[in-house]
């Protein structure tokens, strides 16, 4: 059975994108089938795996709005286990049109029903906001991937991610756990750092992953060729970081 | 006569916030009246200036829904000439509850009526969204200063910002103009950060700021403290940059 894994923090910037792609392909490196759904406007994962924008393909919006099955809007790409559902600047209009829908919170779950039985993985990249696209990744998710970076304002935003997540398990998704928090862009040489590192693990014990990531221009780089950084530069320290977090991940799972 | 500049940008992690603050404490420092408001319901300007959370205290919430006027709302800082409208997590219900309200754009701009007047320059820190919140920021605005890191995401988010300030300047607010763009985190030893720069400079000329700002750890530390760069330590090469900026912007106003 597969996992539906939400990387979703609600601070702007902190990795987001970054970690779902590549995160996405280290999973299928590792020749486990993966299916990576980009919930953003932005649209920066799709763009980050070198599809041009095109309104008119089947994407996030469709799935959605009930304008298109799944199967339509999957994509493969440069790899074999890696598919794509794309995003198009189009979902900024799902926010208010969704308000008015039926089981406007179960849209994104009800989509992907029976996807768990083709994927092992699949991954959701979530906007910078606690809004309606947000929401239903994380009631489509079996899990949350909070991707941090070690600086106070990110700190600050915590508490409402997880009493959101909370509300959520009360009523719409009871089922929904914290995957783990990952350390993102991180510099162990600043003391900001280190004490940002220290609350979190005093706050999360082990659900704090094991695997940081640091910062390394090669993950900034990789999207503008198109490629998840294990494609663009295999030896970086960036690719190493979410290979090592890709098996981390699998290896929680596999004792539940 | 004083000037409304919005700090906005849809991609997450800019640095809008730490250019909102660390501007509007430069103009008060150079004896300048400031007023900062917070229009992100993450409400970092308001943490970043050391005010704890509360909700009771009258905020931009309660100016764009109504409840309270502008003199209510507005806080002195420890900088003589910057006071600040805070903002709290409430802020979130105005994107749904705005919807139906009359003038539902305006409603900042109404409640800033006649505050050009007592302050030389109004600086809007705006959420990471292309929201009702930003719109309101942008309608109510005479100009919009755009943070960018010179970052593959975050060049792919400009023409969609634009395209909405053009919109904008169609229907809501024909006065808006771009302040410019400014470089943040700026790194020029990178390849990355040096293509991305021409690239802007092509498109922007000499909208895009002579002033850029390096990436500095003491801008990131100020916020745990509740100051302002300069006032964390005035020295540092992030707290001299905005200094500089707030210059460079205070001389662009004067020609007109
Ligand atoms: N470990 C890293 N090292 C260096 N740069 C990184 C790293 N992780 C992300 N970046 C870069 O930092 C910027 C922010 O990352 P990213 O866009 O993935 O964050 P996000 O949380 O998805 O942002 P948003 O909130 O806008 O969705 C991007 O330009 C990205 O390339
Ligand atoms: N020049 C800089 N040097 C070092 N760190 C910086 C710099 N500018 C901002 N930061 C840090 O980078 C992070 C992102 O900046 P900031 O929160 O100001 O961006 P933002 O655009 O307001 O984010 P959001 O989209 O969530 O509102 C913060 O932790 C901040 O302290
Ligand atoms: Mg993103
Ligand atoms: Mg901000």
């Amino acid at each position: 059975m597969g996992r539906i894994i939400a990387v979703a923090n609600q601070k702007g910037g902190v990795g987001k994108t970054t970690t779902a792609i590549n995160l996405a392909a280290s999973f299928a490196a590792a020749e486990v089938e993966t299916l990576l759904v980009d919930c953003d406007p932005q649209s920066n994962t799709t763009s980050g795996l070198g599809f041009a924008r095109d309104p008119d393909r089947p994407n996030t919006y469709h799935l959605l709005t009930g304008a298109a099955a799944l199967d339509a809007a999957i994509q493969p790409t440069e790899l074999e286990q890696l598919w794509l559902v794309p995003s198009n600047r189009n979902l900024i209009g799902a926010n208010l049109e969704l308000v008015e829908m039926d089981r406007r919170e179960y849209r994104l779950r009800d989509a992907l029903d029976g996807v768990r039985e083709r994927y092992r993985f699949v991954v959701l990249d979530c906007p910078p906001a606690l809004d309606l696209l947000t929401l239903n990744a994380l009631v489509a998710a079996d899990t949350v991937l909070i991707p941090m970076q070690a600086e106070y304002f990110a700190l600050e935003g915590v508490s409402e991610l997880l009493d959101t997540i909370a509300r959520i398990r009360e009523s719409l998704n009871p089922a929904l756990e914290v995957e783990g928090v990952v350390l993102t862009m991180y510099d162990e040489r600043t003391n900001l750092a280190q004490q940002v590192a220290a609350e979190l693990k005093n706050f999360f014990g082990d659900k704090l992953c094991a695997t940081t990531v640091p910062r390394n221009i090669r993950l900034a780089e990789a999207p503008s060729h198109g490629k998840p950084a294990l494609l663009y530069d295999v030896r970086s320290r960036g690719a190493e970081a979410y290979i090592r977090l890709a098996k981390e991940v699998m290896a929680r799972g596999a004792s539940s």
